[in-house]
């Protein structure tokens, strides 16, 4: 494991543990998107099905772990704990999500490596992760306070990407035949979703002011 | 226990 994959898999420990914190500590999902937070849900539960079925390392098998229970509490947390349920932005989050699910799953069951359950299942998760934060995004955009840990969860979140991209560019130079397209394709057009976000955060960084992203 | 070298990630 290459420096780049662990920072990558730290921030977005870190990402999820922020997350967490604010729903968790403070009782609060306002400005958090239940649609993006169940779509890691399905996104984290058909691309880890492999758990059953192969084995990495101890590390490898603890962070799905970590990532399947973490996003399925926050979805359970969101739609069934009274005060967290009764901050959510319910109005506002009005993304029809169930629209990117199915165009995920016909293109994982056009493109993918090889055609078996598990191989379009593991497929559709890597589409569906790339657009799974459109829903958070359109709720930023809408919200007109954004809070701290809403604004550094999508930022951790999107450093998680670029550094993703970091250690792919490092494995296909060290390690030989590291080529795998589908991957870095719906890899890049995540990371790229993040790029207007991470201007106006950077904005609001330098100059010291609440983030508020233009209408 | 099958092992795919891509999918060490995460």
């Amino acid at each position: 494991m290459n420096i780049f994959r662990l920072a990558g898999d730290m921030t977005h420990l870190a990402s999820v543990l922020v997350l967490l914190l604010k729903i968790h500590t403070i009782k609060s999902c306002a400005g958090v998107s239940l649609k993006t937070q169940e779509l890691y849900a399905i996104v984290f539960a058909t691309r880890y099905l492999d758990i059953f079925t192969s084995f990495y390392s101890i590390y490898n098998t603890l962070m799905k772990l970590v990532f399947l229970g973490s996003s399925f509490s926050i979805v359970l947390y969101m739609k069934y704990h009274k005060t967290v349920h009764r901050s959510y932005d319910r109005e506002q989050d009005t993304f029809r999500h169930w629209f990117l699910v199915l165009p995920c799953l016909l293109l994982a069951l056009l493109i993918h490596e090889k055609f078996t359950f598990l191989e379009v299942l593991w497929t559709f998760s890597l589409y569906l992760e790339a657009v799974a934060i459109l829903p958070q995004l359109v709720l930023l955009q809408r919200t007109r306070n954004i809070d701290n840990l809403t604004g550094q969860y999508v930022f951790l979140l999107g450093g998680y990407r670029g550094l993703y991209i970091l250690n792919w560019i490092y494995r296909y130079f060290t390690e030989p035949h590291f080529v795998h397209w589908i991957t870095w394709i719906s890899g890049l057009v995540q990371t790229l979703l993040y790029a207007d976000f991470f201007f106006y955060y950077s904005q609001s960084w330098k100059n010291n002011k609440k983030l508020q992203l233009p209408a | 226990l099958n092992k795919s070298y891509k999918k060490d990630e995460l």
